[in-house]
């Protein structure tokens, strides 16, 4: 099963839109697909038109114990399923904070879980803290959108730095595979160089091995485009709501890109 | 002196944005203005071009008491003064945790500063914690920047209470003036649909008396505008940058409002 956290402490970037359109990519391609939302705001859950009652009955209820994942997650389209999110979940970061082995709660809860998935995908909170770090520790791959304005690398090289103390201490596998640029707004000479500098930035610290030896930007860019932000009011994909849209045509893209790139040795 | 903090703890909502920019349009106005960042990633310090080496000069300094205000505080513009931050000021988070009288910390610093201006302007982080509160206790009003997409009105509530709660419990000043649409995708649906909800919101949730009894929508929608997001790369507000833009003429709209409302009674 591959698997990948989506990734940003800034507020705002686009994880939340990609996490979920490309979760619905991959399942409109065939896959089985498990959304896990990870961010106690739970926008991802919002997002598919699932607000949960009982924080129990979600990925809190998991991770205090109460619950299997199997017992939270539900279907929310062909091939495609979701472990959601509740307000809840924010005292877990206070709760969690004396466990032993508090960072691979997640992982352990996911390895108990006897589903076939193809691919797993978390969305995480603006943040680096518990909660990130949990999807840090359970997945193999990190993916990073970033939005193309003047302070895009600013505070880059902290996330850069949380994910190899992660792959140091907790998870050798973990793997940046790389930044897609979100909210991109196309023709414009500001997105077209901080694309170019996000370019230069990681082949300048590109390492020989380590966890960011492989990482890259993604030819794809997210553009702006209004349906994305639309989608979520009517709890669907960009793929149900406007499949013919920059949008879908984007994230269709994007997921292809990157089961091409999963599959390099 | 009229003493304004700029709240979400959203992510990338604009806050930093409208603080700089708001400020520097009523510095052009005339007005003796000064501009506190209490943010650690020291967005509003970087989008005038300030970046601070020595963490001690700058509002981390003056909050741990190594500093005054008036100390750290540099020229940015005519008329147009700015407390800086830095990177350090996360720690502040912690180590203030456990002070008397943490919140209040900002509120008495700057009731020892013996200079005069007419606006105070405080650019506060994406979140409710420390800085925040101490922003919340040290100004009169709060102004509220929301970016009109789905859920918008979704941790709205949270953030009243806030604001409630530091007016019953440290500040019997405060008052939430408004809240002010950024990013306004104009001639989109969702924009202007979002628009109708938080108008109505606040229709519905009008107090009689307390912090938002007089809390409106402002009429002024800071559109979308590339320049907004281009000025910060040359460490200049809009009005140096591209003062015939869209977004100069909104946040010169915007200033003259909420002088207007700050006229009233
Ligand atoms: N390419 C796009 N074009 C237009 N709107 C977009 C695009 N991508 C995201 N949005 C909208 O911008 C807002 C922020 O995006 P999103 O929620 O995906 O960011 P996030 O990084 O998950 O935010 P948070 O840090 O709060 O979790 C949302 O309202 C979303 O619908
Ligand atoms: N009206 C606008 N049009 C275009 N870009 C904008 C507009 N307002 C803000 N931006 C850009 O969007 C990004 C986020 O805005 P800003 O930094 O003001 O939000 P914020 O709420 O302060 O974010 P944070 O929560 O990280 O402090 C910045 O790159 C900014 O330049
Ligand atoms: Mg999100
Ligand atoms: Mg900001």
């Amino acid at each position: 099963m591959r698997s990948i956290a989506i990734i940003n402490q800034k507020g705002g970037v686009g994880k939340t839109t990609t996490a979920v359109n490309l979760a619905a990519a991959l399942a409109d391609a065939g896959q089985r697909v498990c959304l896990v939302d990870m961010d106690p705001q739970a926008h991802a859950s919002l997002h598919l038109g699932v607000s949960i009652s009982e924080s129990a009955d979600s990925v809190y209820g998991v991770l205090t114990g109460r619950r299997d994942v199997g017992d939270v997650r539900q279907v929310v389209g062909e091939r495609f399923w979701l472990v959601p999110s509740h307000l809840d979940l924010a005292a877990a970061e206070l709760e969690l904070a004396s466990e032993v082995g508090r960072e691979k709660i997640l992982s352990d809860c996911i390895a108990r879980d006897s589903e076939n998935f193809d691919t797993l995908i978390v969305d995480c909170p603006p943040s680096l803290g518990i909660l990130t770090l949990n999807a840090l520790t359970a997945v193999h791959e990190v993916l990073l959108p970033l939005q193309p304005h003047f302070l895009a690398l600013h505070g880059l090289s902290k996330l850069l730095q949380t994910v190899q103390l992660v792959s140091d201490r907790l998870n050798p596998d973990l793997e940046l595979i790389g930044v897609v640029l979100c909210m991109f707004d196309a023709g414009t000479r500001l997105a077209n160089e901080v694309a170019k500098d996000v370019s230069e930035f990681f082949t300048e610290h590109q390492q020989s091995r380590g966890p960011w030896a492989r990482a890259d930007l993604f030819s794809t860019r997210i553009r702006r485009n209004i349906r994305l932000a639309e989608a979520p009011s009517f709890g669907q994909s960009i793929f149900q709501y406007a499949p013919d849209s920059n949008g879908a045509e984007d994230y269709r893209r994007l997921s292809g890109e990157l089961v091409a790139r999963m599959e390099r040795p």
